[in-house]
């Protein structure tokens, strides 16, 4: 499970058999105790019923392989919806999106809340966040456009029925054998390096003698310790986990210079990662001082198999397209079926890369229609709200 | 020596929860997915609430609401624009 905390917006994506809609309550009570956000149902802030008012609100999940196994409102979408009805001043609108008897979406979306648009008179002492006044007339929610906010994109790729040799990656065992030959390769590496600034020249690995005094400052205590950690912690074998699949390179640092991946590979079996990734300096103006991110979970047991990927770094933000980045991802798990959902701001890119409006269109266009080498595309269903649009496509390994 | 920039997020590790978390009785992978905005934009903060608005929360605060979820804190990867937490389960 996930939670990115922005200064303005929380997301939250949890697991399993979490009972994720039993935390709003308390979300927004701190929201509005702790954040100080405008709030309701209380007279004092201090109140335990004071509870800020959400701007807007999404909800989403795909159909559970095992809804009686959930716990509180989530055993249906129709109790999840009643929950988030009652919680949520004015409610929302919920829907279903894709086939009821196939690998179908859920979505509860909330309109604007157009009584928290900011006054207008913008602020000008911004600096580190925030507000300035390139940001505020830069698609930032602005004194002239009520209701607006910034550009938004979200990519959600959900895999299931994963390729069983694929999925073995992600389990403990297997993971700890790749760290344990990266350590043997890398020691190896090291007493090569050690023979040769000895002897002047390179020595053949295998007459190394592994028990000289180079060879047992290797394997010193501290050394020992450094193996047993990289073999069995969680964060450490994440990270091996996330470089021998694939997954460090979606968003490669050559590229993303201060992106950050934090991963943890579960006991006996699963996979969590977040990324961080700052804008790189030469993206354009509309990406600098932009701080985006992406989030993976694997259940990788047969039977079960499940991975999904969640982004909102930009396409083509300087790196790959978003169909690139499908494709990525989706060769990392080789899901038997996967749908993707891009959920975007109305006209979000009509003009950061210079084109003009029908380009953008015909761009966007074209996006619909990609094809994903290997798969047949079921269903393609577009969603038009009062300012996002909804790509779904459904898709079955050819 | 490996100099991170001012813009590289920062990583802190909780232990105490890592250490010792077993997932042998995980068995449904599609995730819930909750997303809720308190002002339009991260510069489009209300005059009333902190200057950082819910980044100012600290992650210890979060705790109590992450445990009616059933989660733990795993990690945090601080930047300046974006706490991300991994959590439990």
């Amino acid at each position: 499970s996930s939670m990115f905390v922005f200064p303005h917006k929380l997301i939250l994506k949890t697991c399993g058999t979490t009972t994720l809609l039993l935390g709003l309550q308390r979300m927004l009570h701190i929201a509005a105790a702790n954040a100080g956000f405008p709030f309701r149902n209380a007279v004092s802030v201090d109140h335990v019923r004071a509870a800020a008012i959400p701007y807007r609100v999404f909800y989403s999940r795909k159909n559970f392989l095992f809804p009686d196994k959930q716990r509180g409102p989530h055993r249906s979408w129709k109790q999840e919806v009643k929950y988030l009805d009652d919680m949520i001043e004015g409610g929302g609108s919920a829907y279903m999106v894709g086939r009821m008897n196939g690998d179908h979406w859920y979505l509860y979306i909330t309109s604007p809340n157009k009584t928290l648009t900011p006054p207008l008179t913008p602020n000008l002492e911004a600096v580190n966040g925030h507000p300035t006044p390139e940001s505020m007339s830069n698609g930032g929610s602005g004194a002239n456009s009520p209701g607006a906010h910034h550009n938004d994109e979200t990519l959600e790729i959900l895999m299931t029925d994963l390729d069983p040799e694929i999925a073995k990656q992600f389990f403990l065992s297997n993971a700890s054998a790749v760290a344990t030959d990266k350590l043997a390769a890398e020691t190896q590496e090291a007493r090569r390096k050690a023979a040769v600034s000895r002897n002047g020249l390179s020595t053949p690995i295998e007459e190394v003698d592994v028990f000289d005094n180079q060879g047992a400052d290797w394997l010193s205590a501290k050394k020992l310790d450094a193996i047993e950690e990289l073999t069995t912690e969680g964060h450490a074998l994440g990270t091996v986990v996330s470089e021998s699949c694939g997954l460090s390179q979606v968003y490669p640092t050559s590229v993303y210079p201060d992106a950050r991946v934090d991963a943890y590979l579960f006991s006996p079996c699963g996979f969590s990662a977040n990324g961080v990734i700052p804008a790189p300096a030469t993206a354009h103006e509309d990406q600098h001082n932009s701080t985006h991110y992406f989030t993976v979970h694997v259940t990788p047991e047969p039977g079960f198999s499940f991975a999904s990927f969640e982004t909102n770094v930009p396409g083509r933000q300087n790196g790959k397209t978003t169909a690139e980045i499908i494709e990525h991802v989706v060769g990392i798990f080789r899901p038997g079926r996967f749908s993707v959902t891009v959920f975007e701001t109305k006209g979000r890119s009509a003009n950061p890369y210079g084109m003009g409006d029908e380009g953008f269109k015909n761009l966007a266009m074209q996006r619909l229609v990609d094809p994903v080498r290997g798969y047949r595309r079921i269903d393609r269903i577009v969603h038009d709200f009062e300012d996002y649009d909804l790509v779904f496509r459904f898709y079955e390994r050819e | 020596t490996f100099s991170p920039s001012e813009g590289t997020p920062h990583l802190t590790i909780n232990h105490d929860v890592a250490a010792d978390l077993d997932s042998s009785n995980a068995f449904e992978g599609p995730e819930k997915l909750l997303e809720v905005w308190f002002a339009p934009s991260a510069a489009a903060l209300p005059a009333s609430a902190a200057p950082s608005g819910l980044k100012s929360v600290p992650a210890e605060t979060w705790v109590g609401m992450l445990d009616m979820v059933n989660c733990k804190i795993l990690s945090v990867l601080e930047s300046e624009a974006v706490d991300a937490y991994l959590l439990s389960e």
